[in-house]
């Protein structure tokens, strides 16, 4: 199968206020793109819910552009490495 | 950090300062993201200090060779985020890997940084007798939050930082409720603009600054090319890396008693008078021989044996120096002498080789030693530590440059701030470390020292935005040395810096905390820039979480209320905006001085600014035109508003560009 990376789907600021509605409304997101619960466990790496709201999940490159395409996503990238300074 | 506090004027003994008048940032939690903590350090000691602050509801997790215990009332609060990595590595070994799964630090950056911004008071420490003295971050009482993100890879022998990790760190540390984020870390150039998610810092910075949390980052170590500035973003503040008024100085004698005194971090035995060899072809034998640093490994076997070794080089990074040891000690060497532009990178030679760095006037002043005598011979003896006069500040080699290069009209880097030669705690783990502690170089060095700046401001001033603190620091930093001595920028040859240098000069925290006006900028004024460089509606609409549309036509970026006025495309007359904030005496009159950039004219109106109660900011017109007739480079200049007290200074960078999107290498 095509393979995944970890993307971070940005979807700008919060829509709610509480955490684990806005983690539960990203594994909707993800499971609906998927296609399943299991499959959206197995690819989500992290879900931003305190400061904004987005997540980052292992994606192929197909997928990323699909969820792109979702009214409520700012950006999808790819991750990328930091270095220290 | 045994002198940076006592140089930028914030020493203990001084009752009346900063430091003491905030009880050294006792309330204020600053978060690093980094690469974990040594929580044993002494740096993280909590003695005498007091509870945990009420606004804290970050935690404590515990992993490898890390116990909830570890934490304390100095160390709040630890974390790690390894998901992204992982997924991004799969090959990694997590139990092979000599880095800790867990917020522990293993090559001792992120305890360095921590140690620089907050660290408690450690006495009498130095590095193998260099750097010695109390050794404290600028807010010593001031709490550490630690968010691991960074992880070292053995195959590679560095440390990577994944973005999703980065960010969820950031999310993290705004739930927990720190105040100042610091942040070491850097993409690599070229850049991606800030809302662009393929910059995260700049994402997430920009919520964690409308949660107004102050976010602090190293301007990167890409210099002295310009362009090269990192975390660039109007909303964060950016720092570039200034030395401090301390050197090494390493005695070099030669034969004939000329002493030369290089720099190094040599704390071996002395070398006594020992043979001294340039590589180089006496014209006697077809043999090659080279005296270039990178290459005295294929000089022949015998060249160098016994021998301190001279060698020349155009590198300006540490690892010439280091590589160049290695090849003398393995051909049986003693020592060598580079001859090089300065670093400001110095850092010990493995098992004390002697290695003493020099310039290119004194390194030829000893080869024309060389080529006088028959058997030249010269003495190296350890380093010493020489604080104050004659030593010079400058703005450091490595520390990157602006102009910005996503948007050259927003000044960066900010601010400069001591980050060479910085003694701090470390991770015993770390190879360079002696008892815990290490002299390390960089923008991350210099990064934590604002942080623990600014967390003294944060005390002083718990309802300024972080936009005030930044308009504090830049309007009132020192351009020159606290000494009143021009600061130098090293590059391709010295210079007197700048603000694509060092921002508006070098911090000075005493004038910080009483800045007069300040060039206040909220969400609004992001949305401007924003709007201003061409992001769309629905984007800014979902950064900033409201219906957002810009104006038409679009604001201009000159408009964004920054503590600085840069136009790096002047051709015909412009008019800019500005609007200041009076935090000073409620009545206060202020007038404005004007240092125009060389054939450039700036009008302000208008010249007098009137504050009282009902009056706390105004806004001024800045009509800047060229009598320029060609494309220049950047002249630079000043617009000061100035009352009895304050000297509420803004740098003034133009550019004249007759001929607009032109690049010329005529």
């Amino acid at each position: 199968s095509a393979e995944s990376k970890v993307h971070i789907v940005y979807l700008g600021e919060k829509q709610h206020d509480d955490p684990k509605h806005v983690t539960e409304s990203h594994h909707q997101m993800l499971s609906s793109l998927l296609g399943s619960e299991v499959e959206a466990d197995d690819s989500m790496v992290h879900s931003y819910r305190h400061g904004f709201s987005g997540f980052a999940a292992k994606l192929t490159e197909s997928q990323a552009k699909k969820i792109a395409d979702s009214p409520d996503v700012v950006h999808v990238i790819p991750d990328s490495f930091y270095k220290l300074a | 950090t045994t002198r940076t506090w006592d140089y930028l004027g914030l020493s203990v003994g001084n009752l009346k300062n900063l430091l003491n008048d905030t009880n050294m940032g006792d309330q204020v939690i600053i978060g690093f993201i980094d690469s974990g903590v040594w929580p044993e350090s002494e740096s993280f000691n909590d003695n005498g200090v007091g509870p945990v602050p009420s606004h804290w509801k970050g935690g404590c997790q515990s992993g490898e060779n890390f116990e909830l215990t570890n934490c304390n009332r100095k160390l709040i609060g630890a974390k790690y985020f390894i998901n992204g990595f992982l997924a991004e590595n799969e090959g990694f070994n997590s139990t092979g890997s000599r880095d800790y799964i867990s917020a522990r630090d293993f090559i001792g950056h992120g305890t360095h940084v921590a140690s620089i911004a907050g660290g408690s008071f450690v006495p009498n420490v130095s590095y193998k007798g260099l750097a010695g003295g109390n050794l404290r971050g600028g807010a010593p009482r001031a709490r550490i939050a630690i968010y691991k993100a960074c992880w070292y890879v053995d195959q590679l022998g560095t440390v990577a930082c994944s973005s999703s990790d980065i960010l969820k760190a950031m999310d993290e540390a705004m739930h927990d409720g720190v105040d100042v984020l610091s942040l070491s870390l850097g993409a690599q150039v070229p850049l991606y603009p800030e809302i662009d998610l393929r910059d995260r810092i700049a994402t997430g910075a920009f919520h964690a600054v409308a949660k107004g949390i102050i976010v602090v980052c190293a301007g990167g170590n890409s210099g002295p090319a310009a362009q090269t500035v990192l975390n660039t973003a109007p909303w964060v503040i950016t720092v570039a890396a200034t030395t401090l008024d301390r050197s090494f100085p390493t005695p070099i004698t030669l034969g004939n008693n000329n002493v030369i005194l290089g720099q190094a971090l040599y704390t071996g035995q002395e070398v006594g008078f020992t043979s001294l060899v340039y590589p180089e072809n006496s014209g006697h034998s077809n043999v090659t021989f080279s005296g270039v640093c990178e290459r005295l490994n294929l000089n022949p076997n015998g060249t160098m044996r016994g021998k301190v070794v001279l060698c020349f080089t155009t590198a300006t990074l540490f690892t010439a120096v280091s590589r160049a040891a290695s090849y003398v000690k393995s051909a049986g060497g003693v020592g060598v002498i580079i001859a090089r532009n300065p670093g400001y990178n110095l850092t010990p030679c493995r098992d004390d080789f002697p290695c003493v760095a020099i310039d290119y006037e004194l390194g030829t002043d000893i080869l024309l030693y060389i080529r006088s005598t028959g058997s030249p011979v010269v003495k190296i003896q350890p380093s010493r530590t020489m604080v104050g006069q004659p030593v010079g500040t400058k703005v450091a080699t490595f520390s990157s440059r602006g102009p910005n290069s996503i948007s050259p009209a927003i000044l960066k880097p900010d601010i400069g701030a001591p980050g060479v030669s910085i003694l701090a705690a470390t991770s015993p783990d770390s190879n360079s470390s002696a008892g815990g502690f290490d002299i390390l170089a960089g923008t991350s060095m210099a990064a934590p020292v604002i942080s623990g700046v600014v967390a003294l401001l944060k005390t002083m001033h718990p309802d300024w935005s972080p936009a005030a603190f930044r308009s504090a620091i830049v309007t009132t930093a020192w351009r020159t040395d606290p000494f009143g001595e021009q600061i130098f920028a090293e590059g391709s040859s010295r210079k007197v810096a700048d603000p694509f240098d060092y921002g508006g000069g070098l911090v000075n925290p005493e004038k910080a905390a009483d800045p007069g006006l300040i060039y206040d900028m909220g969400p609004k004024d992001y949305i401007i820039y924003l709007c201003s460089a061409g992001y769309n509606d629905s984007s800014i609409s979902q950064l900033v979480g409201q219906v957002t549309v810009c104006s038409n036509p679009k604001p201009s970026v000159l408009d964004v209320n920054l503590p600085s006025l840069t136009i790096p495309n002047l051709k015909e007359e412009v008019n800019l905006t500005r609007t200041v904030t009076n935090v000073g005496p409620v009545n206060s009159v202020y007038k404005v001085v004007v240092e125009p950039p060389l054939g450039v004219q700036v009008v302000v109106t208008p010249k007098k600014l009137v504050f009282n109660s009902k009056t706390k900011s105004l806004s001024f017109m800045v009509r800047v035109s060229t009598i320029h007739k060609i494309n220049t480079g950047f002249y630079f200049g000043s617009l000061i508003w100035r009352d009895s007290v304050h000297n509420v200074t803004i740098p003034v960078s133009v550019r004249t560009q007759i001929l607009q999107n032109y690049y010329d290498e005529n």
